[in-house]
Formats: C-alpha cells, structure tokens, sequence
C-alpha cells in the first residue's frame, strides 16, 4: 500500500515545509515515487520546489479537496530528483492562496475532515510509494484533513522550551482523530530540526523528548544548516542546491531511517 | 490616546511571542503601564510569562472576544517587571486552547473582524499607556481582529528566504483591512528576529528589506541569543531571566525605539 505521512507540528517554523522538501527528495534519491502535497496557504513547499508563478489553470490542493481535479490531475512532476538508474520520481500537488479560506469554505461539509481521504484513495501504488503532506501551523481543518487521510505522522520538532509546550496538544488531536475519525492512526516519529549539539538548549530538550518519546524519536537529526535556509531562495532541494552540505547528509539519513521504520 | 499594535506575522516561528513577552517588558521599564494580550491559541505569550495553569474560571481573551467579560476583568497583573521609581505596570489577558475554535465559533457574527475593538474600547488612557497583540501564525479571524483593533502593526520577521516570502500577503491583507475595516491602520516598522551579522543569509535578506521598507525597517536588531529561548522555560522575560543578556539589551533599544516613533 502507498505510504501517506502527514508532516505536521501546529508549532510555527519549526522546519515542517524543509523537511518535507528534502524528506521528499531524499526518498526519490532512494528510489522512491514520492507526491508532495502542499496544504498550506503560505505555499512555501510550492515556493521551495521552484513552482513561484504556477501555469494559468494549474490545479492545486485546494481544487483536489474540493474535488474539482482529481489528485493525478494535479500532481506536477518535478526535474529529474535523480537521474541515475533506480532513482525515483517526484511530484508536487501545488498549494494556493486560497487555503486560508478552508476552515469557512468547508466548515459546513458534511464530512469535512475527510475531504483528503476521498481524493488520495484513487493515488494507488501503481504510481506512488511515499505520500507526504505539509501542514499549515495549526489545528484547523486542513490538518485535520490530513491527518485522517494519513496513517503515519511525523512531527518535526526544533529543541526549544515553546515547540516541548505544543506536543501535550499535538498528542491530543492525534488521540482525538483515532477516536473518531483515523483508527489506523500511529506516530510514525518525532525529528529534531535546526539542531546545534553545541546549544545546551537543544540537548536538554532532546533528553526530555528522548524520555517521552522512548522509541519514537529518529535516530537522524536535522543540524541547524544555514544552506537549508539558503536553498528555497533558489528554488531548489538541499541535494540540488549543496549535496555534500550537512543539511543533505542528514535528510538522506532521516530517508534512510524511514524506509526502515516501514509501517 | 492608548497605543494599540498587533504584532503579526502569518509566518510561523519568527519570534512573536518573543517579541510581544519582551518588548512589554521592555517598555514596562521605561515606565509604560502596558497590557499584552495572547489571541494564539497555543497560549505560549501565557506560558512564557509564568502562568502555564491559569486559576479557575479565570477569564481569557476568548472571553474578551465573545462579550463574555471585560478587558479590565480579564488583564491579569503581572509581577513587578520593574520595582523602581518610575517603572510602569504589566498585565495580561491570557490565550486559551478554546481560541483554536475562532474562525468556525464567530464566523456568522456580525462584524465578527469588530469583536476585539469594541472589547478595548473601554481602555481608557487612564489605565493604559500601550496594548501589544500576540497573533497566531495565520491571517484567520483573530489576526483580522487585531489588525481592526490596532493602529498600527509590528511585524517581526526572521532574516531568512521564506518569512520575506510572507510578507508580500501580509501587506495586501493589511491594504484590505485599511481599505474596509480600519482606515487608520498604520505600518509601525518591520523588526529583523534571531539575527546573526555573520550569517550571510540574514546580512542579504536585511539589505533587501531596506529596500522595500526604507524607513520601516527599525534600527534595533533582535540577535539570536539562546537566553531569548530559555527564558520562556522559566516563565520568565528576558530581563529577569538574564538581565546582561544580549537579547535584554536588544529588546530594551527596541522598545526606546518605538517610543521614539510616536504614532
Ligand atoms: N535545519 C535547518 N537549518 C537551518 N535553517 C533551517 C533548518 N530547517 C529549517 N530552516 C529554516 O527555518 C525556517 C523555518 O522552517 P520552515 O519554514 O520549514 O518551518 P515550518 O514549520 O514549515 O514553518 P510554518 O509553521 O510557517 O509552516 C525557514 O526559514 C527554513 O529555511
Ligand atoms: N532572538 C532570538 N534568539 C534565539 N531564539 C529566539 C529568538 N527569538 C525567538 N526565539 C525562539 O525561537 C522560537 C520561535 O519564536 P516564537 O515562538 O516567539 O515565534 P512565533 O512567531 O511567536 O511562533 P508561532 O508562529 O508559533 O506563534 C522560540 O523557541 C523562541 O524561544
Ligand atoms: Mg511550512
Ligand atoms: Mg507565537
């Protein structure tokens, strides 16, 4: 069965659009057929990947879930992620502007959280290995959405004392979601973004989430990496943009991990 | 009159509620009597300040929102943010998850962008020299509410690619709010966060907001200093957390500066 991953985390910048980008691009380098999906207003992921001025009528995420295109009419393939033997492929549905206005739009849809999971059902695994799905940074109906269309969740964390305060809440939703909505529901794991091993900081979180999290928090780190920063400025992958950076080396590591952890 | 600023900035993790936290208690010193108040429904501007368990049945800013008590009812004093002659008084109207609702719970009432300004209207001067805003991460209603109470905005913004790519959608939502909501509605600057001189990055995106924000941008840098983000795992601001602190210094020339731009 495709793998669906909601990327989530209702803590703002706490890296969740970086590590679907390059959590993405990592896995196609693995070989891989990965779908981005880009549900938030902000349209970073979209930004990040290249995809600034979308072609005239392009569909985006917010015609998938109102079901006016189907997923496949709106997956755009991306330039070659790999282009060697045995690398696999990429593509991105686009994000829009015209989120924002989803928690209104669909408050009265009758099954309004399972939006999503009707449009993903017809993504088999004919065409797609790995979906992953970035989050805006809150609670609403879009990440609702995505968590019942997900059967993993993978929360990005960076280690400070403001992102540990989000995750009681975080837990919260997700337990609610399994009640009602997601049986199937499960951590897929927590990362730890923007680290610095240096900062006190950033270890004393990482102890604590280590105690929370006993066997769910990724071996992989994500390093603080100033060329993570750097690459959505052109557009581009940190594999494309600094392969021997620690930002690639780190990315692939999580990818690597991931493809572990199967489900 | 009172000065009421919302501190915005639909870009997650840029440093709001760090901005709001430290600049009140900032101002406080040079002798305001300030009001914070936490419209996010992850309450951090709350738990930063020490009041992770509110008392019971203590009113919150949903409350405030909902006509349900008043503003003086709800402000909660703050303890001595400065004890000497001449220092000013800070209160707080606490956050609520139940702010995570806003959009859905008022999206029929009338002038529902309206609910925050009529609920300060009865600050009088007599209370209050200045109200800072803490907005969540997005451009729903309670970020519209702010921006129809408010003057004027604070727009904190991280020197990286991605929190520049934000602010083109913040400035035409601030143009829409001007334009049917809140004619007054003023730009009080843009204020660079977890800034690092030797981060190429961060030097490249301040040269561009220079441009675009002439004479916005304010002189005042907030530089990355870890105390910044450990203080809130004390409930402590920064300057009773650590008073010689880079971070303490920068919020204080922040808060001189903005008294200096007087409305
Ligand atoms: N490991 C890293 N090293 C350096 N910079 C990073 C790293 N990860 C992310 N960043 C930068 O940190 C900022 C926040 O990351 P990002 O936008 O991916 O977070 P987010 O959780 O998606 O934010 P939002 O809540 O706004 O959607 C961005 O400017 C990004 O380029
Ligand atoms: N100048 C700084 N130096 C170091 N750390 C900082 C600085 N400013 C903010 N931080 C830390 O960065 C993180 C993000 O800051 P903060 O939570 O204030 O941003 P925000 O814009 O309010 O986020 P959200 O969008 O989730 O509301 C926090 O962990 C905070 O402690
Ligand atoms: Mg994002
Ligand atoms: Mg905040």
């Amino acid at each position: 069965a495709v793998r669906i991953i909601a990327v989530m985390n209702q803590k703002g910048g706490v890296g969740k659009t970086t590590t679907v980008a390059n959590l993405g691009v990592g896995l196609t380098r693995l070989g891989q057929r990965v779908l981005l999906m880009d549900l938030d207003a902000q349209a970073h992921l979209t930004a990040s990947l290249g995809l600034e001025e979308l072609p005239p009528h392009a569909a985006t995420s917010f015609d998938v879930l109102a079901g006016q295109a189907s997923l496949l009419q709106a997956a755009i393939p991306l330039p070659g992620s790999g282009s060697g033997p045995g690398s696999g492929t990429l593509r991105l549905v686009p994000g829009t502007l015209a989120l924002s206005g989803a928690d209104v739009v669909f408050a009265a849809r009758i099954g309004r959280e399972l939006l999503l999971r009707k449009a993903l059902a017809d993504a088999t695994a004919a065409e797609f290995d790995c979906i992953l799905l970035d989050c805006p940074p809150n609670l609403g109906v879009l990440t609702l959405n995505a968590l019942c269309a997900a059967r993993e969740v993978l929360v990005p964390v960076q280690a400070e004392y403001l992102a540990l305060q989000s995750l009681a809440e975080l837990m919260r939703t997700m337990d609610a979601v399994r009640e009602h909505l997601n049986p199937g529901l499960t951590l897929c794991g927590v990362v730890l973004t923007r680290f610095s091993r240096t900062k006190t900081l950033n270890r004393e979180v990482a102890a604590t989430l280590r105690e929370h999290f006993p066997d769910r928090l990724f071996e992989a780190r994500i390093r603080e990496n100033v060329a993570l920063a750097e690459a959505p400025g052109f557009g581009q992958d940190i594999f494309r943009y600094r392969p021997g950076s620690a930002g690639a080396q780190d990315y692939l590591q999580l990818a690597k991990e991931l493809l572990r952890k199967e489900a």
